[in-house]
């Protein structure tokens, strides 16, 4: 008998039942299983060639592997949750992580319900692929900052976008770099000669016949990215815009308009609704905080398990490294929290469920606290867990090192979570700031 | 925090600040043979941690001529505060999730290990946190080390039922050291065989830069 099949006869408690507490029910296990059966099997998303690959060799085969998934989607009739699952187990960052993820949640978010009526039916069949095109050159985690215009002209019924100066160009946004036809662009509303200050806009970039910059946009990728693989999948753009016009209606207006006459009207709709959308992605960020703990962990535990070394005694092998005091005492500790983090994720989903229901009575009580804390906690979760998986690969030794552990792609593909959606550091400040006001 | 005088009660995550006057003067209360694992203790610890550092930062602002800059000159306390906050929602949320019913034999009690090893394991990773504050001493650091080291024991022979819990596979986990049937030498040994530098014997370049060298 090998030596994981000796430690699974070891375990005191039940696994099956165990997974089904981590998937979180029956029906989430089967699904999980059914999902990550179904890209397993399909050569198409093979990826143990990943980390060999030159860059525009590894982002085409992202495309082929975003294009098999959308007609798996299709012809096997997956449901939106079976699509999502299916994408998480392709385990590869894609174009559609922005369009599903950021660009349709900003179109519900803070469009009218006409802008929905038009632009989520293009988007759904996905005749028109999105962006989120926020963070700048010169200005990440500090929204007020962003520099770029958009200023509306009355005698036309058009806003023209500008990027005013180099700080200006927008940077980071996955998707925008080669395959996005559409951004949600934030930038300066400048109008009756005033300036009201970050909106959002659906901008055309590319022509949807032949693919080509639209007159005006300049648009690229922004070079390799840290490690083999990891975020190098993804086409993370930038863009600017000279005098590019688009008609008022590309607004997106939920929360404020302009009228043709260029007057700026604050909608009824409380501006705090937008802080939703904020909550989920950070709910988001910490279930897979657990994911990518818990791949690290697995593979540390079942090496550690495996990998002998010193205190042969007689014809005894030598002692396998998970019983060193050593080992334990930096490794489960991880285990745990890859637990702990699982639980958070539950308790956050209940979270974005409850301030949900209440911002749609007008119930903002609670929005200080879920925004301070949830930001607090996407903080500590990714800290936490880029940190875990270099001690995994520490844990694993001198092998750990090699791209065949799977630890450094894992770790290229997570490190990117402490600095995007806000700087970690910087969060916790908004955590701090809470606290002392309360 | 100095609204909390005029009678205004936190809420949510929060609420513990509800309660600070009695987590800023009482003390760990673990002595030899008590229990560290007992939830309302670790709770206790970790809200006191939290309060404290919050009433420290709260408290110099407020001595500051100007709050704003009083605010910026702390950052760096205000980091550890916040960071002390989320740690004890992370702990609480994981000891909720412990009070419901959990079907299977042993899951809860394994869950249970779990939960204290991530609680304790804080504990010994911050005890400047819990010293500065005066809230512990060493001996009761020294006592929630030695609690760990049992911990460590009893999840021991869990440990690789724990991780296949999560129910990876071998594609998804994409890893020869974590395979789950455990063949890794093997394995590894075969895929190097297969790495494209080690497709003909002798590399190219040979002839154009090590012949050269080796042969002047």
């Amino acid at each position: 008998m090998n030596t994981l099949a000796q430690e699974r006869r070891k375990a005191e408690f039940d696994v099956e039942s165990m997974k089904v507490v981590w998937a979180g029910s029956m029906e989430q296990l089967h699904l999980s299983q059914r999902m990550a059966h179904l890209v397993a099997n399909d050569p198409v998303f093979r990826k143990d060639f990943r980390v060999t690959q030159s860059r525009p060799d590894l982002f085409k085969n992202t495309l082929r592997k975003a294009a098999h998934a959308w007609k798996l989607v299709q012809t096997l009739r997956l449901t939106e949750e079976e699509a999502t699952k299916m994408r998480n187990y392709i385990d590869e960052p894609a174009y559609t992580d922005l369009h599903w993820g950021m660009f349709i949640p900003s179109i519900k978010g803070q469009g009218t319900e006409v802008q929905q009526q038009k632009w989520l039916p293009l988007a759904y069949k996905q005749a028109i692929l999105g962006c989120y095109a926020q963070t700048e050159l010169g200005h990440g985690s500090n929204v007020q900052g962003l520099e770029t215009t958009a200023t509306f002209d009355p005698s036309t019924d058009e806003f023209i976008m500008n990027t005013p100066v180099l700080t200006a160009t927008k940077w980071w946004p996955g998707a925008l770099g080669k395959v996005a036809t559409h951004a949600v662009v934030y930038a300066r509303l400048l109008t009756d000669g005033k300036d009201y200050g970050v909106h959002a806009f659906i901008v055309q970039i590319r022509s949807l016949e032949d693919h080509q910059p639209l007159p005006g946009v300049i648009v690229g990728d922004i070079g390799v990215k840290f490690g083999n693989g990891g975020y190098n999948t993804m086409d993370n753009g930038f863009l600017r815009f000279n005098n590019v016009r688009f008609p008022r209606d590309q607004m997106l207006m939920r929360l404020a308009s302009v009228t043709k006459e260029g007057k700026y009207v604050q909608s009824d709709v409380p501006r705090q609704l937008g802080y939703g959308a904020m909550v989920y992605v950070r709910k988001s960020i910490v279930m897979d905080a657990s994911n990518y703990l818990s791949r690290a962990v697995t593979i540390a535990t079942r090496y550690s398990a495996v990998r002998r070394q010193f205190g042969a005694q007689g014809d005894k092998p030598e002692i396998q490294v998970i019983d060193y005091m050593t080992q334990q005492s930096r490794l489960f500790p991880l285990l745990a929290t890859a637990y702990a983090y699982r639980f958070l994720g539950v308790w956050m989903a209940w979270l974005y469920s409850d301030v949900m229901a209440r911002l749609e009575k007008n119930d903002f009580s609670t929005l200080p606290e879920v925004h301070a804390c949830t930001a607090g906690l996407k903080s500590i979760t990714t800290s936490t867990t880029s940190d875990a998986i270099e001690e995994c690969r520490k844990l694993c030794g001198g092998h750990g090192y090699l791209c065949a552990s799977g630890l450094p792609e894992l770790y290229a593909g997570y490190v990117p979570a402490c600095t995007y959606e806000g700087d970690n550091v910087v969060l916790l400040l908004q955590v701090a700031r809470f606290l002392m006001k309360t | 925090l100095s609204l909390l005088g005029a009678g205004k009660k936190p809420a949510g995550t929060a609420a513990y600040l509800g309660n600070v006057r009695q987590l800023a003067t009482q003390n760990c209360q673990v002595i030899k043979g008590a229990d560290w694992l007992n939830p309302t203790t670790l709770q206790h610890a970790f809200e006191a941690r939290s309060a404290r550092l919050a009433v420290n930062c709260a408290t110099q602002i407020a001595e500051a001529s100007n709050q704003e800059a009083g605010f910026t000159e702390l950052s760096m306390e205000l980091v550890d505060a916040a960071r002390a906050h989320c740690e004890l929602i992370v702990v609480t949320r994981f000891m909720e999730a412990l009070k419901r019913e959990l079907p299977g034999r042993e899951v809860k009690s394994q869950l249970q290990v779990l939960c204290n090893i991530y609680a304790l394991s804080l504990i010994t990773a911050r005890t400047g946190d819990f010293l500065v504050t005066g809230y512990l001493s060493h001996e009761q650091i020294d006592l929630a080390k030695a609690k760990l080291r049992d911990l460590f024991r009893q999840v021991r022979p869990n440990a690789v039922a724990l991780v296949d819990a999560f129910d990876h596979s071998d594609y998804y986990l994409g890893s020869t050291l974590g395979r789950y049937d455990g063949n890794v030498y093997t394995n590894l040994y075969n895929d190097a065989l297969k790495d494209p530098m080690n497709q003909s014997p002798v590399t190219e370049g040979y002839e154009e830069f090590i012949r050269p060298v080796i042969k002047q």
